[in-house]
């Protein structure tokens, strides 16, 4: 789109409009596209041709990439958050997959006791990845599930503990205090646990991401993002402002139903995606 | 809030006198636009809507007792909320037989628990004997998931330990008929518009079921994206209606407008907790207040 034009007002807001279009909102698409034009006027960028090569390394740095930060100790302890349905349980399977294939134990905590057959849903999981689970039944305070699992990962002398968590939205108050009280419980039992938090985004969702991100950031302090479904057509373009104001970076993405459909976040492939 | 921020360029631009005029307009419809994008209106959807508002507002006369920013705002209003539809009444039924209501969408939207809601709607409010239909066979516990809220509603679910979903869905349309069951609601998977065997698959189930209503069922938060599997939903299945769910968060809901305008379907109802009961129908003028916020 870009081959012999220059940099000008209409080039400008057909990136723009790209940007709105992955969702990336208003305010930050906006912020780009002034700095896009400030580097134009320093000279930095001047053809059409140095825009999109621009713009694309400029974003990239921005998203910079996070990894799982395993503790000294082990277990390394995994709490997984975020809203109903973005993807937590099928995300947590692909994660114990992946961590699996790098050589660590897994053991998976069944911490959603409220929705109708999550246990059985993550269970069906734990099976077909042959890892032990620790679950109780439906109705079960999610805190002393949290709280067994982490002593039987300890015991078992498990790599890594990775705790599922029913699916929440962060303007439920109690819901969130529950999540503080999960995370206090699982600290309690290991210290420094949960030494990973990750909030599980839909790449579907629009703004509202952001807003997600901010409240459980409150709850949870929130050590990165899984943002799931990104084999869609929805580019989950609210990570950018998540990013700039909260510093949460995308440490994995998901691209599938299936196991194998987990990847570590490559800030260049996606923004590469973002504009093709 | 956008009302304020209007009041605010009306009164610089025009000190309230006369007609509203092109230049004052102008920037109040940026103004729009912009508050329809953060609320996640599609671009296209906030673009021909602004245009229609400013062909609306353009050179109206200024009215008595009315400033010239509560003037706009209200156009604004009345536009939206003609554009979501009148008050709907829900499910209108044709009294003979049994009808069958297929449920489809992106994943994760909310499409089982919301098989379970409209279950128990159409018992309250309709004296309905519904079925529930398990066609999701490939998400791990999908099954066990509609029966856990069949039981807890002592509401029969078919499921079968083999076969496809088309014919699933068939079989429990037979079956309904056999047993007095007069709706019979189809739960399937969630699929990518732009899986094109699973859409394919959707289009089979239609043909096989022959489903009166075909509901999509969409997130309220859905953003940009919103547009395009919406469209594709409609385009392969020709959907009746949409069901907007997880409206008890503090997504702005933009959604809505932008599948309206891009199906043409209406909203019928909406999800507004993960309990049963949390189903409400869907309210035009609610949904335009907190688009526009
Ligand atoms: N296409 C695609 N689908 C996904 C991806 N991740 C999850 N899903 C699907 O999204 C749906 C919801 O996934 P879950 O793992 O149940 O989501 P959840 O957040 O645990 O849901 P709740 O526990 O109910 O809040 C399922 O149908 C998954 O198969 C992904 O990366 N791509
Ligand atoms: N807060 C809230 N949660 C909802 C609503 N509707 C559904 N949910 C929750 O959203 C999550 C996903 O719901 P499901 O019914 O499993 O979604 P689905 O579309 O069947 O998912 P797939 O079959 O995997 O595509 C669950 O945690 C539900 O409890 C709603 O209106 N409000
Ligand atoms: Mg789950
Ligand atoms: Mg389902």
């Amino acid at each position: 789109i870009v081959k012999g034009r220059k940099l000008d007002e209409e080039l400008l807001e057909e990136i723009e409009e790209t940007l709105l279009r992955a969702d990336v909102g208003v305010a930050t698409s906006a912020r780009l596209i002034d700095e896009l034009r400030e580097a134009g006027k320093r000279g930095e960028v001047r053809e059409g041709e140095q825009v999109l090569p621009f713009l694309k390394s400029h974003l990239a740095e921005r998203l910079a990439a996070g990894r799982i930060v395993f503790a000294p100790e082990k277990p390394t302890v995994i709490l997984i958050v975020g809203v109903n349905g973005s993807g937590k349980t099928t995300s947590i399977a692909k994660l114990a997959g992946w961590l699996r294939e790098r050589g660590k134990t897994v053991v998976l905590g069944a911490g959603d006791t409220f929705r109708a057959a999550a246990v059985e849903q993550l269970t069906i999981w734990s099976k077909r990845l042959g890892i032990e689970i620790v679950k109780q039944d439906t109705g079960a305070d999610p805190a002393a599930v949290a709280f067994d699992a982490a002593d039987a990962a300890v015991s078992r002398g498990a790599d890594v503990l990775i705790v599922d968590t029913a699916g929440r939205l962060h303007t439920q108050e109690h819901l969130m205090r529950e999540l503080e009280k999960i995370r206090r419980v699982l600290g309690k039992r290991i210290p420094g646990a949960p030494h990973e938090t990750l909030l599980v985004l839909d790449a579907t969702t629009g703004q509202n991401a952001v807003q997600q991100a901010r409240r459980f950031h409150e709850a949870t302090p929130v050590t990165g993002i899984i943002l799931a479904k990104l084999d869609g057509t929805a580019r989950g373009g609210a990570v950018l402002s998540i990013k700039d104001e909260l510093d949460l970076p995308v440490k994995f993405v998901g691209v599938g139903e299936k196991l194998p459909d987990i990847e570590v976040f490559d800030p260049v492939a996606y923004v590469e995606a973002l504009f093709s | 809030s956008l009302t304020q921020r209007l009041t605010g360029l009306f009164s610089r631009l025009t000190g309230g006198a006369g007609r509203l005029t092109e230049d004052s307009v102008k920037e109040a419809v940026r103004e729009v636009k912009r508050a329809l994008l953060e609320a996640d209106v599609s671009l296209e959807v906030a673009r021909t809507f602004t245009d229609a508002v400013k062909e609306k507002a353009v050179g109206r006369e200024g009215m008595e007792g009315v400033t010239h920013a509560q003037q706009f705002v209200k156009i604004v209003h009345d536009e939206l909320q003609a554009l979501m539809g009148g008050e709907t009444k829900g499910i209108e039924f044709d009294v003979s037989g049994t009808t069958v209501i297929m449920m489809v969408g992106l994943q994760g939207s909310g499409k089982t628990t919301t098989c379970g809601k409209l279950a128990l709607w159409l018992r309250r409010k309709h004296k309905k004997s519904p079925m529930l239909v398990a066609a999701d066979i490939q998400r791990p516990a999908a099954i066990e998931q509609l029966k856990v809220l069949g039981k807890s509603l002592d509401v029969p679910v078919h499921f079968e330990e083999g076969g496809r979903p088309p014919r699933i869905c068939a079989r429990a349309v037979e079956q309904a008929r056999k047993q007095g069951s007069d709706v019979v609601i189809l739960d399937t998977a969630g699929r990518l518009h732009i899986d094109e065997p699973l859409m394919e698959e959707l289009a089979a189930v239609k043909r096989e079921a022959k489903p009166h209503l075909v509901y999509l069922v969409a997130d309220a938060m859905t953003g940009q994206d919103a547009v395009k599997s919406s469209a594709a939903f409609h385009e392969r299945l020709g959907l009746s209606g949409v069901i907007l769910t997880k409206l008890d968060g503090d997504a702005r809901g933009g959604a809505a407008l932008s599948i309206r305008q891009v199906t043409g379907c209406p909203v019928i109802f909406v999800g507004v907790g993960e309990k049963l009961d949390a189903l409400d129908l869907f309210h035009p003028e609610r949904m335009a207040g907190r688009i526009l916020g």
